[in-house]
C-alpha cells in the first residue's frame, strides 16, 4: 500500500 | 549522474514586478512532499523572467529546502525571500520530476 494515498492534499498558497 | 537522479535546475527570478506571481500546492505531510507551482500569473515577476513553468518542484528557495517544510511553512519562506529587501532577486532550486 503506497503511503502517500494516505495523505491529504494540500491547500494551495498565491505568492 | 545515474538515470533515477532528478535533475534540478537553479533559477533566478529578478524582482520586477509587484508580487512573485506563482501559486504553490504541498508540502511535507501532504500527497505532495515538495511544493509544486501550480499557476503562474501573468506580469508577475516570476512570469517575466519566463524560466519557471507550472508543474516545477521547488528544492529549495535562496539555500533553503524545502524537504521538511509544510506547505503554510514553505509558502512563508518564499514570501519572505520575495519580501527581503537586500535582494533582487530570488533563486529556486527546482526539478521537473516529482
Amino acid at each position: 500500500r503506497e503511503k502517500r494515498l494516505t495523505l491529504p492534499p494540500s491547500e494551495i498558497t498565491l505568492l | 549522474p545515474g538515470l533515477l537522479e532528478p535533475t534540478s535546475c537553479l533559477i533566478r527570478v529578478a524582482k520586477s514586478a509587484a508580487t512573485l506571481g506563482i501559486a504553490i500546492e504541498g508540502g511535507a505531510n501532504t500527497r505532495q512532499p515538495l511544493p509544486r507551482i501550480v499557476t503562474i500569473q501573468r506580469g508577475g515577476s516570476a512570469h517575466n523572467s519566463g524560466k519557471l513553468k507550472v508543474g516545477h518542484v521547488i528544492l529549495e528557495v535562496n539555500g533553503t529546502t524545502m524537504r521538511g517544510k509544510e506547505h503554510r511553512e514553505a509558502a512563508r519562506i518564499i514570501a519572505e525571500a520575495f519580501k527581503m529587501t537586500d535582494k533582487d532577486h530570488v533563486d529556486f532550486l527546482v526539478t521537473e520530476f516529482n
